[in-house]
């Protein structure tokens, strides 16, 4: 199928399962076509969605709406693969913002998703004040949801699946390693040991699965040089 | 420039690693 024919698709309003093989038939082809079919694909079927994203986030949770939200996730990241891709997702202002919604403990499959790419949004260097953008996003939607911004990175920490500890921690790490000001740095770890990161960690240490240690040695490392420097 | 790929999965296998976050 051509990229015209997935937007003319996106624009259908399909529904439930309808949407649901969409989305997964999209996510395939944007994973296998070459970058010029993605181009294509481009600003439009970016738009059309950032924009199915905020409908089924503002709407009832259903478990297929869920699963076309998680869809929509991977259909992003395989977006994001090239530079036009990224650089198209990097420039709308929804993007940041509709991904940060999709940190959701009770959906931890996306929100893992969710939380890896976020990271690796936040470690880019170019453009610039992209850490801040992403610390902005969830400030934002914490204030909607009336909850503390870290509080949902928490949740996922105490959640039964390592791969979720684990996305979360990077997501910790990224943010803490991309402030610039040693103060923001120490701000930061302190919000997040405060809000209950420092009893998650003794029993997360205790789990033995190398992803996970390799994020708690960041952790502590960071910690560390912080605490030199100052 | 704009057909280099594998941009995110460079990113994710970084941070994954450690490697993302190593001093300059």
């Amino acid at each position: 199928k051509s990229a015209m024919m997935y937007i003319q698709e996106l624009k259908a309003d399909y529904r439930d399962s309808q949407l649901l093989s969409c989305l997964e038939s999209l996510r395939v082809s944007l994973n296998n076509n070459p970058v010029s079919w993605v181009q294509n694909f481009g600003d439009e079927g970016l738009a059309l969605l950032l924009n199915l994203l905020r409908k089924l986030q503002e709407e009832e949770c259903t478990p297929i709406g869920t699963k076309c939200q998680h869809e929509i996730i991977r259909c992003l990241k395989a977006f994001m693969n090239n530079k036009h891709g990224l650089k198209s997702m990097l420039e709308s202002p929804e993007g940041i913002p509709l991904l940060t919604r999709a940190i959701n403990p009770k959906v931890p499959h996306m929100m893992v998703d969710a939380v890896k790419l976020i990271s690796a949004i936040s470690i880019l260097e170019r453009p610039e004040n992209l850490h801040e953008r992403v610390l902005e996003a969830i400030t934002e939607e914490a204030e909607k949801q009336d909850t503390e911004r870290f509080q949902p990175l928490l949740t996922g920490m105490r959640s039964s699946s390592i791969a979720l500890k684990s996305g979360c921690m990077q997501l910790i790490n990224a943010l803490i390693s991309r402030a610039e000001e040693l103060d923001f740095r120490i701000h930061i770890r302190s919000e997040l040991l405060r809000l209950g990161l420092r009893d998650q960690l003794k029993e997360v240490r205790k789990i033995e699965n190398e992803e996970l240690k390799v994020q708690l040695t960041v952790f502590d490392e960071q910690a560390e040089d912080d605490s030199e420097d100052l | 420039e704009d057909d280099e790929t594998g941009i995110m999965d460079g990113l994710l296998e970084a941070l994954q690693s450690g490697a993302a976050f190593r001093r300059k």
